[in-house]
């Protein structure tokens, strides 16, 4: 159990370092285990500092910089032992534009060097556009919900109606 | 093992049946406001065996079953049906004799619940097992509710272990 | 003591009623004492139910219903008793764009009933079109904060332009 | 009471000095993520005496004061000034024989923090009290942060008593 939990977390760390890199254009990040004498009771810490800012604690990071990290973190674990499924509800509610394309863009690399399936919900036009397929779902009888497969324009069509 | 299709009927505000397909690559899931996107996650996570009604957003379990609306009466059957490519043969032994695996969870009001692996009657327990093996499961760091996706960056480092573990 | 937190409870009520109603173009809501017998020591219940849905606890309603509930309190206590300044920091994030403009419909009619003046931080574009002014914050030293007075044209160049 | 302005110095990411005006009616703020927004809210908060280093996503309260960064060296002060119009005499008595009124708070790393009101040194209570006369306040319902906007739905009934206090 104890080698292969290093093992990974050193896979984990340098998959951590090369996404949060990626992520940010920059900056600098790790992972750490905390100074339990066992590993397998260990914590992990995160250090992360966006590029040109010093290292500071993590509550100090900005809405879109810890959704970013916490992003980088999953991915890191998911190239490591990949999972069949992954789900984001509105993770990217909280980025700006320009971080909306590189988050993205990292789902786009992530998805062609694993087979995991992404189901990825969101309010945002960049990222449907991006989609590989769209399902929308309305309310057509109110409180029912009902399932349809569209294309992009419906798509948008579909999250400007009200459910009113 | 691959992820088929989620089946749903009864569950919160799906109250005719729907089916999800899941591809690969990369499907987005679109709506307005309280259309019931969320449901969807919560409805992957219970048929994985989630145990709490927290995680469902609700008091106790009953809750996820369709409580009615102005036109509808509530109903008092939940179901969710997951659907699995086992090809690959990775199942856990007891489950790894076909090529199809269809996961299914039934609530009644006031009666509980009760899982099903194709067709035959097994136990909550079991179910849990058979998605930790394939790092998944109703609690996977890979699926983010809304809302939590800083909750990793927030937590302690000693809760963070279940990520080191579903690495390995 | 008591008369006048039974009168303003009374009147944040009959706010909270109309401003939901506007901001789901329908359903029911309202606030309710808990039991307590004596009103200075009760806390506050809400009841809310979207158009055409059953009446549920609040923690069934999704992140955007949630969010137009939080804000019709909000105005509700501010339209009893108005406090000099209201600052939202993003809390249109998880609406859609059809409640979006409910949203800055809702602002514009708070803010022509009341002295309050408002800071609202957004990344929606719709958002930002309906404000009075706009502050755009750019760091061009990395790390640190600057402040420019912005049209609406640079705000949204501002606001694609990664830190980076 | 009207709010005019906010000065800041060495606060957080604004190791510059910068001054928003607050002007009547509705002001955007807007910018890429991380540059500096939601601490202009802690700015205030902090101003109108925040006493908890929690609330302003610190670990103790001089993680408010410039911590530098790779090409500026950090800061051993900070300091916020708002600027208050009095002229319709709603302040509390012992301020309110002005026109403007001048609230300054500085932090000094190691030292603590020292209020002053027009210029003449204040403790925190006589501000809190300040605020709390106009419905206003570092705990304000009005000043929603970040991510926060869901808080008031799910809080506890009692916890919710603070929004009856501000409407009487
Ligand atoms: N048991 C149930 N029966 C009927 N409706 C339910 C049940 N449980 C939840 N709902 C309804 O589901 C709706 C919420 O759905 P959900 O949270 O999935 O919305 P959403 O599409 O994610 O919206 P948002 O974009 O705001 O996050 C609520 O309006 C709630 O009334
Ligand atoms: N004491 C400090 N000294 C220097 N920089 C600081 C200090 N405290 C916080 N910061 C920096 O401020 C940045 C966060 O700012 P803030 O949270 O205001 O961003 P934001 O504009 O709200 O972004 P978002 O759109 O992602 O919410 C962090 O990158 C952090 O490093
Ligand atoms: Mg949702
Ligand atoms: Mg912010």
């Amino acid at each position: 159990g104890r080698e292969r939990l290093l093992k990974s977390f050193a896979e984990v760390n340098q998959h951590f370092k090369a996404l949060f890199n990626k992520l940010f254009g920059g900056g600098t990040a790790e992972l750490q285990l905390t100074d339990a004498d066992d590993p397998l009771e260990a914590g992990l810490e995160i250090l992360a500092s966006p590029p040109g800012k010093r290292l500071q604690s993590l509550s100090l990071l900005s809405g879109g910089e810890q959704a970013l990290t916490a992003l980088a973190i999953i991915f890191a674990v998911f190239l490591t032992n990949p999972a069949p499924i992954c789900v984001l509800d509105e993770v990217d509610a909280p980025l700006d534009d320009s971080n909306v394309v590189r988050f993205c863009d990292l789902l786009r690399d992530i998805c062609s060097q694993t087979d995991t399936r992404f189901l990825v919900i969101t309010h945002h036009r960049m990222t449907m556009a991006r989609m590989d397929r769209l399902f929308g779902i309305t309310m057509e009888q109110r409180g029912i919900s009902k399932l349809v497969s569209v294309d992009l324009q419906t798509a948008e069509r579909i999250r400007d109606i009200a459910v009113a | 093992m691959i992820f088929r299709s989620l089946k749903m009927a009864g569950f919160k505000s799906f109250a005719e049946a729907a089916e999800i397909d899941i591809e690969s690559g990369l499907t987005g899931i679109v709506g307005p406001n309280g259309c019931g996107k969320s449901n969807i996650v919560e409805g992957l996570r219970w048929v994985m065996g989630e145990s709490s009604a927290r995680q469902m957003r609700g008091g106790e379990m009953d809750d996820v079953i369709f409580a009615g609306t102005e036109q509808r009466p509530a109903r008092n059957l939940a179901e969710i049906t997951l659907e699995l490519d086992n090809r690959k043969r990775s199942a856990p032994a007891e489950f790894n004799n076909s090529d199809d695996i269809e996961i299914t969870r039934k609530i009644e009001r006031g009666k509980g619940s009760s899982y099903y692996v194709n067709a035959k009657p097994a136990r909550a327990r079991d179910i849990q097992l058979l998605f930790a093996d394939v790092a998944s499961g109703a609690r996977s760091s890979g699926i983010v509710s809304q809302g939590r996706i800083g909750a990793i960056v927030g937590a302690k480092p000693t809760d963070r272990r279940a990520l080191l573990e579903e690495a390995a």
